[in-house]
């Protein structure tokens, strides 16, 4: 009734008046709203402070954030108009847990076998994968005479620790990726979209991989240089993942200079932008197609 | 007739008559009138800094100001708004006037730290108020 509905109200009004935390009416707020900056506002606005502490990341890891940031946003934070990708959202995780798991040899390049955990929660399930790297940094104290050589052996496997396998074989794949790098090089990205994207679509947040990497100095620039007998580390990687968040809260850059001065475009042609294919490749092939379309 | 004239002549002048200028001075240079004004902060004032990294600053801009009576032209406000002025002016000033509001906005990138230590750059829909009208 009117009556039962207003009573209602005035509770609400009065709980948020004597400053009680209003989780409750966060309840009503649908998943879609709670992926973004609206909760942590909400908190603020509860507790009357910036929230709880939180873990501070990897420096290197946010100096890499930060110079992204420049790159996509203008200093006073206005998204940059000039871009070609379709995300609005990048993640960095760094693994919560690594272990080494086999021993390197310098002789042969062989670098020490590493298996990371990375936990995913963070991801909402309005945010949908386009792109996923995983980003090492090369140590500053480490000089390459020569450019180096490196192939990756990736594999992602199901955790250990995880009781769903049983019944069922354990997933796993495995991922070749070769590149060089010079002593200009600070970082390095391996592009593992393939790998991740079934995963991710499927809502799995943990995500357990083993690295290998063989590394050789280039033999034709340095012939004198025995088989890459170097002294390289490199730390444990970051992934990044570049998403597109399909809230109404996320800025959809590509909508609003699209779609939004054309109003009398049908709904059917609307509903195509969420049938874009995976990846900046695919995202560009997406625009063109776009082009032709208006012409 | 003559006397009529005279002794209209005669009578006082009407405030209106007196604050004739004044009242032009209002449609020509309109004073406090609904419009964008800056406001400049940063995030540490609010002790946000330790969970938003980047921009330091942000100005959310607001609307402010008093909405004139004629509104459709200049504010693009819908016909409603000038319904609810007369009501306002007519027949009930319980009924408040038209107010001044963002009517559109801009986006800010947003490079925050995750209670898990991830970190994420986001871009958030309006967040800047761009232009103002009268609602």
């Amino acid at each position: 009734s009117q009556a039962s509905g207003g009573e209602a109200q005035i509770a609400a009004s009065a709980e948020l008046e004597s400053g009680a935390m209003p989780w409750s009416l966060l309840q009503h707020i649908d998943e879609r709203d709670r992926a973004g900056l609206l909760p942590a506002l909400f908190k603020v606005l509860s507790v009357g402070r910036g929230g709880s502490p939180r873990l501070q990341p990897d420096s290197r890891a946010l100096h890499y954030m930060k110079k992204l940031y420049k790159t996509y946003a203008t200093k006073e934070g206005i998204p940059k108009s000039n871009r070609s990708h379709l995300y609005n959202t990048v993640r960095l995780f760094t693994p919560c847990t690594r272990h080494k798991q086999a021993p390197g040899d310098q002789v042969t390049g062989i670098l020490p076998s590493v298996e990371l955990l990375f936990n995913l929660d963070r991801i909402t399930t309005v945010e949908h994968l386009l792109k996923s790297v995983l980003l090492y940094n090369i140590n500053n104290s480490v000089s390459f005479s020569s450019a180096v050589k490196c192939v990756c052996n990736l594999m992602i496997k199901e955790p250990k620790s995880s009781s769903r396998t049983l019944g069922r074989a354990p997933y796993s794949f495995t991922f070749n990726s070769q590149f060089e790098f010079g002593k200009k090089h600070k970082w390095i990205q391996i592009d593992v979209t393939s790998l991740l994207q079934p995963l991710v679509a499927s809502n799995k947040r943990s995500i357990h991989m083993s690295i290998n990497f063989t590394c050789m100095k280039d033999q034709l620039e340095h012939p004198s240089a025995q088989n890459g007998l170097f002294n390289m580390t490199l730390v444990s990687p970051s992934l990044i993942l570049y998403l597109n968040d399909t809230s109404a809260q996320a800025y959809h850059s590509w909508y609003s200079l699209h779609y939004k001065r054309r109003p009398s475009q049908g709904p059917d042609q609307e509903r195509s932008l969420s049938a874009y294919p995976v990846g900046e490749e695919a995202a560009e092939d997406g625009r063109s197609s776009h082009h032709r379309h208006r012409r | 007739g003559q006397e009529t004239v005279s002794s209209e002549l005669k009578k006082p002048l009407g405030p209106a008559s007196f604050n004739l200028s004044e009242y032009f001075r209002q449609f020509l240079l309109p004073q406090n009138e609904c419009e964008l004004h800056d406001f400049r902060l940063s995030f540490s004032q609010l002790k946000w800094d330790n969970w938003i990294v980047a921009p330091h600053r942000y100005n959310p801009r607001y609307c402010k100001g008093d909405c004139p009576r004629a509104v459709g032209h200049r504010y693009g406000s819908p016909v409603h708004t000038m319904v609810q002025n007369i009501i306002y002016e007519k027949l009930d000033s319980s009924v408040p006037r038209p107010s001044c509001v963002p009517a559109k906005y801009s986006p800010l990138s947003v490079l925050t730290i995750e209670p898990d230590g991830s970190i994420a750059y986001k871009e958030y829909e309006d967040m800047i108020a761009t232009k103002c009208t009268c609602r």
